[in-house]
């Protein structure tokens, strides 16, 4: 027996998921980031986020169509983060790493946090 | 895919939604 292994296929839907975001195409939650909103699908969202997974498998809050975050959450760390759901690069800036590894330890995205302590550990001269 | 042979494929799998129609 053979199988074909098609090697794309993860990031050819992933790419496309991320086209259908920018058109906002079956998009069905509102993300609420300090009065900045952001469309996504909520199969990514908790697909890539800890936080996420527990709000959508909640029975009570899964049908909510809009989702405000803790004040205290960057709106620039959060996007970042959200770009990097749908494209799998992350955009580190020294400048937002504390920003960004805060918002990923509050996202509950463990691999995340990981990769900024080693990002920081490498960047302390 | 234990005992199957596996071909890799490495063209795209799907089609590509537009960026905007």
């Amino acid at each position: 027996d053979s199988c074909i292994q098609f090697t794309r296929h993860a990031s050819d839907v992933l790419l496309n998921l991320n086209r259908l975001r920018s058109r906002d195409i079956l998009t069905d939650v509102t993300i609420l980031v300090n009065r900045q909103q952001f469309r996504a699908h909520k199969t990514v969202l908790m697909a890539c986020s800890g936080l996420f997974y527990t709000i959508f498998t909640d029975s009570l809050k899964c049908n909510l169509n809009a989702i405000s975050l803790d004040p205290k959450v960057d709106p620039e760390g959060f996007t970042i983060l959200l770009e990097f759901m749908y494209t799998s690069r992350l955009t580190l800036k020294e400048s937002l790493i504390m920003a960004i590894m805060n918002t990923a330890i509050y996202l509950q995205m463990d691999h995340v946090v990981d990769t900024c302590h080693r990002f920081i550990k490498s960047s302390d001269p | 895919y234990e005992g199957v042979n596996t071909i890799k494929e490495m063209g795209r799998s799907i089609h590509e939604i537009p960026r905007q129609e």
